[in-house]
């Protein structure tokens, strides 16, 4: 139901709350039971081995643009496996080398890039990026969706 | 649209700086209801592009995003006279400050998403996730038609990964297929994502290597008897698989999502049940702990930067003035 680790009192609290699901329109406990960050209703099975195949396909053929990043100090899908892939794996010439990006005149982290597709890492953040490093997250957000370097 | 707009948001106290609405969305024919949250930006929001969000899991709930990392407000427990509570406060760095940010809880049986067809509709998989939450969104365009020229991006995190590409996949050959209305995709965006098999099963041990959690030699030898490497698909049993586990034992005691964070109520704690009083206290001796942890590595820091003969700003001391020069600041960067 949460991930170890995982401090989920704050949103449990709220999205259980009868006055928060009716003032954003959500169905009430009493109709779908308890909100938790992670469900135990769901049967799922894994049917793609590797989206490989799909990042070419959708970036050389059909044109998007794409940034894969990681947050450097998660275990639990490390930058390693991120960086192989990106960098052997796609039959992309790299663009643009490996090279430090920055936010207020400091290192937030790395950024390599494969025609379309950027490869970066946060310096110091875990699996969930934005919480650990906001202002940097944002600006890399903006930066991706201006199509600025 | 308009009965799904939110008017206000229970631990906020002001006016919201942007239109919020959230409600459901249903796909399928059995009764599955996708349940989303959408925040405009806040400035020009017919200008900014659309984001769609989504966590991974897979199972767990686009609240994560929304609540701890980039949603509109910054979430707060507290203690209130009818116990605890949870304040709201804006969030400085929101990405809706530059984009229309919408949440969605999927598949169906997760978050706030259900089926009114209970169980059976919470069997799925890859690819019926991406089918319904193509429905999803071309039924999401249709209600907010303002934004159906909108520049359109997907993005996510950990098994997001597999979630991300393979909607997009679906909205891409969807348009070719002339599905209505046409939506206006330029890109996507994944945080640390599940992508491939092979490829994520063999990144742990030379993460734990480079991050100095077990020592070259123990990854020397891991890479000798996994065969040059080949460390994701190791039989029980066999020396590489045996060192495998060896190495799980080493980092076992960390914070699998972050080595640099304190692991709240322990790895290993999988009780389902929350009891408030023991999570305090939990929480409280990881703090503690934490707390000390942090002051006997700030205490070798400026030891070792005394034998350096130098003098760095550490934690806690006074940081220079605007324009003064402090001997090899810069190089902190």
């Amino acid at each position: 139901l949460t991930p170890p680790c995982t401090d989920a009192r704050a949103a449990s609290l709220w999205l259980n709350d009868d006055a928060v699901r009716s003032a954003i329109h959500a169905a009430p406990k009493q109709v779908i039971g308890e909100w938790t960050l992670c469900s135990n209703h769901l049967f799922y099975t894994r049917v793609v081995p590797s989206l490989i195949p799909t990042h070419k396909s959708l970036t050389q053929k059909h044109g998007l643009r794409a940034l894969i990043y990681s947050g450097d100090h998660d275990m639990a899908v490390p930058h390693t496996g991120s960086e192989v892939w990106t960098s052997t794996k796609l039959d992309a010439p790299e663009t643009a080398p490996w090279r430090p990006w920055m936010v207020a005149s400091q290192v937030a982290g790395y950024v390599v890039d494969y025609g379309s597709l950027s490869y970066a890492t946060v310096k110091g953040a875990g699996h969930m990026v934005p919480t650990n490093k906001p202002k940097e997250s944002l600006t890399m957000f903006k930066r991706f969706l201006d199509g600025e370097p | 649209k308009q009965n799904d707009l939110i008017d206000a948001v229970p631990g906020f106290d002001g006016e919201l700086p942007s239109k919020h609405y959230g409600g459901y969305i249903p796909v399928g024919t059995s009764g599955k209801r996708l349940y989303y949250y959408f925040v405009e930006a806040e400035t020009d929001p017919s200008e900014a592009p659309v984001v769609l969000w989504l966590n991974g899991g897979p199972g767990c709930s686009s609240f994560d995003g929304f609540v701890y990392e980039h949603g509109p407000f910054n979430f707060r427990l507290a203690d209130t006279k009818a116990g605890q509570g949870v304040k709201l406060t804006l969030n400085s760095y929101a990405w809706n400050k530059v984009a229309n940010m919408l949440f969605l809880d999927s598949p169906a049986g997760v978050g706030l998403s259900y089926s009114e067809a209970g169980p059976r509709d919470y069997r799925t998989d890859d690819l019926v996730t991406a089918a319904d939450a193509e429905e999803f969104l071309r039924k999401w365009f249709t209600r907010y038609t303002q934004f159906q020229s909108s520049r359109f991006f997907i993005s996510g995190e950990s098994y997001a990964g597999m979630y991300v590409p393979n909607l997009a996949r679906a909205v891409v050959e969807g348009n070719e297929d002339g599905a209505e209305p046409y939506i206006n995709i330029e890109g996507y965006l994944i945080g640390n994502a599940v992508t491939d098999t092979e490829v994520d099963g063999n990144a742990l041990p030379l993460f734990a290597a480079g991050k100095s959690l077990i020592s070259q030699a123990q990854y020397d030898t891991l890479w000798k008897r996994c065969d040059g490497g080949n460390f994701w698909n190791a039989s029980a049993g066999c020396e590489c698989d045996e060192l495998l586990d060896d190495l799980v034992d080493a980092v076992s005691a960390l914070n699998v999502y972050d080595v640099l964070e304190p692991c709240y109520l322990g790895p290993n704690y999988d009780d389902g049940e929350e009891d408030q009083d023991d999570e305090g206290e939990g929480w409280a001796k990881v703090q503690g702990a934490a707390k000390k942890k942090k002051q006997a590595r700030l205490n070798s820091l400026q030891k070792a930067l005394k034998s350096h003969g130098r003098k760095w700003p550490v934690v806690g001391s006074a940081l220079p003035r605007v324009g003064e020069r402090v001997h090899n600041w810069h190089t902190l960067g």
